[in-house]
Parts: structure tokens; sequence; C-alpha cells
């Protein structure tokens, strides 16, 4: 159970928040709109309408108690990077930020956000990801181009074991476990024989699956 | 090796036709703004100024021929939506769209979108689940009650090796790989000692798991 403090309630920090709320956690949400702070009133148990930019007023809602605090404010990118800037000062033990470019993404890591999200940019890529998948059984994504992927066996593989197929040499992927009538076959050793059949569960690069199948 | 349209050259679909065309796929990238469509040139390999709500231009470079088409034209509503339907009608297999809200997600898939995503929605949920450290990070189904997570190394973990640890002992879990600063540690050794921030892989029961955490 964490205590998270959301500033700027857009479509992305709201969202979070009620994420973050549905999984047990406690949420103070911050926005300037005193619109936008009545039409959640009966949706997020705090929510305090507060410019962020404003440091007493932080300091007086107790933002510096906060373990999290993650800056959602979009367009306007001097609110946005003030804020986070201000929830670091006030002791905010971790500052995340959402940007809209890379550019102001350098920023906000050089004044000290630890993490900073691009919402679209990292959709596209997910996206990217998931229409990649038509041969995939079903994928895990490990950041970057990595994932686990689980696939069928190709038929060329059948009737052979893992050292004769040699995938790793390869395609450089491991195959950490087999999937086979239900149960699962965990770290596989060299002379297991792949069947017909076989779901291989596969972690590498996705490229490097993508030829593998 | 697959083929996909891309309409909207914006921050998401940009990064979607880079990363298609890294995964190793062709992709046509089409926008109506030229200056967007210079920037681009020498970016990705086939891009075109067009526009997408003329089924005539669509028609002519051939967009029914593509297995998948992607709209991600995000401020014009009314733009996202023709492309959309224009693309069906002319017989592309999988078209997915992009939206701003949950709303027009609903008019995307009454009018034949096949999927739709909402970037800062999908963001802000992705992003709670990585901030809430008891959360699973990633997961992949294996069936019935087995699966591949992904979770924040448990705090008791912290400077243990695996053997030390013994999780398959305890949990009947393997740690197929750790992910640590953006690396992959496949098939760790059981002198590999686990550090502050790591991310484990995990394979077996989920229900073993949720003790594990
Ligand atoms: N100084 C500030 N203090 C607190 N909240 C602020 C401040 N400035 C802007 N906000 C709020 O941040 C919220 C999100 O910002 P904005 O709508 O500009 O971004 P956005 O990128 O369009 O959001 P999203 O894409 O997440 O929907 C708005 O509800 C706005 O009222
Ligand atoms: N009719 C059209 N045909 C082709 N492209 C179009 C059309 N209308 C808009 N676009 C393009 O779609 C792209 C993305 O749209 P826009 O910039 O409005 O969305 P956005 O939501 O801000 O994008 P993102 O969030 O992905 O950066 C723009 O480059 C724009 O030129």
């Amino acid at each position: 159970h964490q205590e998270f403090v959301v500033v700027g309630l857009g479509r992305f920090g709201t969202s979070l928040a009620r994420a973050l709320i549905e999984f047990g956690h406690s949420v103070l949400a911050l926005d300037s709109d005193t619109n936008r702070v009545q039409q959640l009133a009966n949706d997020l148990p705090h929510v305090i309408a507060l410019d962020a930019t404003n440091i007493d007023a932080l300091r007086e809602v107790g933002v510096g108690d906060f373990e999290t605090g993650v800056s959602c404010i979009g367009t306007n990118f001097e609110a946005n990077l003030l804020a986070t800037v201000l929830m670091r000062q006030l002791g905010v033990k971790r500052v995340v930020a959402k940007a809209r470019t890379r550019t102001q993404r350098l920023i906000l890591l050089k004044v000290g956000a630890d993490d900073v999200i691009l919402p679209e940019h990292e959709a596209g890529l997910r996206l990217a990801r998931r229409l990649s998948q038509i041969e995939f059984v079903d994928y895990l994504s490990l950041g970057g181009d990595t994932g686990v992927v689980e696939l069928r066996v190709p038929a060329r593989y059948i009737g052979k074991s893992l050292a004769e197929a040699a995938i790793r040499q390869n395609y450089g992927l491991t195959v950490v476990a087999i999937h086979r009538d239900g149960s699962l076959i965990a770290s596989p050793g060299p002379d297991v024989r792949m069947q017909a059949e076989d779901e291989l569960l596969i972690l590498g690069r996705i490229s490097d699956a993508e030829r593998f199948v």
C-alpha cells in the first residue's frame, strides 16, 4: 500500500489516479482547473484544486511527505517542469513526469525527474509489437525490442533436440520452457527433443523471434 | 514479414511506423502535411503526402492491398473516422485507429475498426501498474494458473544469490531471467546475486507468484 500525489488530471493523470486507487493505494489528486476538480469530486477520494507551480500551496497539502509524485501537465510545459522541480525540492522521493517530446524528456530528467513517460511514442512502439505478433501465441514485453514470446514450434525443429537445433547460437534466443499437452517443461536441457504441437517459450529480441518462426 | 499502411505521422504514427520498419516489416506512411512528409523523407523508406479522406488518392497508392492499416490522425476526429472507414471500404483486412476519448473509441469500433488505442489512458494505467510494486510488471498467460510474470525483486532477496534464495524449492517458481538496467540476464546461474531495482522474470503458477511477492 503506497501513497501517491498526482498533479494534472487530464486523460493520463486521471487514468493513472484511478488505477492506483483500484490497486489499493492512496492518491492525492491535484488540478488547477476547478471545473475539472468538480467533475472528479465523486470519482476520486482526495481531489483538490491547486496550482502546482505554487510551492506554498504544495507545502500546505503536505506534498513533501509523499513517496511518489507524478506530474501529468501536458500543454503547459513550463508548469509541468516547475511542478516536477517543486516536488523534488519538497522532498518527494520518486518524481515521475509525462512529456510530449524527447526534448522535454531530456530537460525533465536533467532537473531531477526519475522517469519520464512519452505516452504517444510508447503507444506507437507497443502497437507495433502487438501488430507484429500474428505468428506469436502470446507475448510479454521487457522493454525495447526484447520480450518473451510463446510460439508454435517451427516444423523444421520437430524431432530435433535443443542442442541439435542450436537456437541460441543461430538466433540469440533462449528457449526457457516447452509447453506440451498442458504441462510445462521449465529450463529444458540440451537433449530434450521437440515434438509436433509443442509451444516454445522464447526469450530474446522480437526481431530475432520473427526470423525464427 | 508483413505490410502496413500508417496514416497520420504525429508522434504516435511516426513511432509506430519506425518500430514496424525496425522489426523488418514494410510500411507505407501517409500524411496530408507536406512539411511533415519532407521532414520524414530520409527517415522512412516510403512516405507520401496524401489526404487520407480522399478515397481516390488512397486507391491510387494501393491502400486496399495492405493487410493492416492504422489511422493515427489525432486532432481532426472526422478525418480520423473517415480514413478508418475508407480503409475498411477499400478492403484493408485489419484496421486499427487511435482515439483521444472513450466516445471516439466507441464510434470507431462501430464503423469497423478492429481495435482502437487510447495512448494517454493506457499509459496512465500502465504507469500505475509499474509504480505499484506489489503488482506484476507484465504477464504472459500459459493457460490455467500458469504463466510468466515480470515483477520487482522482493526486498527480502536483495543481496541474496539465487541459490541462497532457493526460490524453486520454496515456491516452485523458476527465475528464467533478470531484467537489470534495461538489459537481460537470461537463465541466471545459482550464484547470481539479486540487486535493488531488479525485475525478475518468473515462470510458474500465478498463485505461487502471489505468495512470493
Ligand atoms: N499549474 C498547474 N497546476 C495543476 N494542474 C495544472 C496546472 N496546469 C495545468 N494543469 C492541469 O493539468 C491537466 C492536464 O494538462 P493538459 O490538459 O494541458 O494536458 P494534456 O496533455 O492534454 O493531458 P492528457 O493528454 O493527459 O489528456 C489539466 O487538467 C490542467 O488543468
Ligand atoms: N486527412 C488527413 N490525411 C492524412 N494525414 C492527416 C490528415 N489529417 C491530419 N493528418 C495528419 O495526422 C497527423 C497526426 O495528427 P495530429 O497532429 O492532429 O494528432 P496528434 O494527436 O497531435 O498526434 P500525436 O499525438 O500522435 O502526436 C498530423 O501529422 C497530420 O498532418
